[in-house]
């Protein structure tokens, strides 16, 4: 299965 | 007050089109040194971004910094209004319910204005870090955009493989697989021609990408010549086209992961 995560979870929310 | 004109409402159109399949409606920030825009995609998993400064317009006014919440579909409706070699002036006072757009032909004997409703978007922003990216690969945005066409009648997914010899895109589906390799050149030239690519590498880097948001991302190839794809592990991918010499889209991207 192939995954796709949020890009949310690489950047700090400002 | 917030006043900002451009000689052609091409590049505008172009701008708006590049953004509004992933995001429908964005702030856009406008400060004294030129308009930003950051969004998310509904899934969450593409961003993009707009930068455009203000030395960029023939003519830019910006009071005080001020966010306009716009529906880019009703942007883009309102930008088809204008011929492409009209200038656009786009204009809002402080704490206006709307955004005036205004055209005027090149003969000046022709303008239209009209006005688009602003609206309160509440979304989260985040904080992109300049990175080290692992390898950046410059290639031709038509180029970039047929690669794209190709393998998205193959596969869902494609693989960017960055080496020292070049930049190997591939996909597989029920129907087969297939790859296209470009390779390195040193320089980029006029012997080389516009299409040639260049890979500046510290260590190869592969990543898997849904091919459906890079379908979206190629609709902003009209606005450059080139697309640099910058690479590193266990994080987004970024794709930037520069808009000549006024500023950039960026889109940012999630990497798949393999279960």
């Amino acid at each position: 299965d192939i995954l796709q995560t949020s890009i949310a979870a690489y950047f700090a929310a400002t | 007050m917030i006043e900002a004109v451009l000689p052609q409402a091409s590049l505008l159109k172009k701008i708006i089109e590049a953004i509004k399949e992933l995001v429908s409606e964005a702030n856009f920030d406008f400060s004294e040194t030129g308009i930003r825009l950051q969004a998310m995609d509904k899934s969450h998993i593409a961003l993009s971004f707009l930068h455009l400064r203000n030395d960029g317009f023939s003519e830019y006014r910006c009071d005080r910094s001020q966010t306009l919440g716009i529906n880019l579909e009703s942007f883009s409706k309102v930008l088809k209004c204008a011929a492409n070699d009209d200038q656009v002036q786009i204009k809002a006072t402080d704490k206006a319910e709307s955004l005036s757009i205004s055209f005027e032909s090149t003969a000046k004997d022709r303008v239209s204005e009209f006005n688009v409703k602003l609206m309160d978007i509440d979304i989260d922003s985040v904080d992109v870090p300049d990175m080290d990216y692992q390898a950046t690969v410059n290639m031709s945005s038509q180029e970039f955009a047929r690669i794209v066409r190709d393998m998205m009648t193959i596969g869902e997914a494609i693989t960017i493989d960055a080496t020292k010899q070049g930049v190997k895109f591939s996909t597989s589906g029920d129907a087969g697989e297939g790859n296209i390799l470009l390779r390195h050149r040193k320089t980029i030239d006029e012997e080389d021609g516009p299409s040639s690519t260049s890979v500046e590498i510290n260590e190869p880097v592969s990543h898997s990408l849904a091919l459906k948001f890079l379908a979206n991302f190629a609709k902003a190839a009209p606005l450059a010549d080139r697309v640099s794809i910058n690479l590193i592990e266990d994080a987004p991918v970024m794709f930037e086209f520069k808009i000549s010499d006024m500023g950039h889209i960026r889109f940012y991207l999630a990497p798949q992961i393999e279960e």
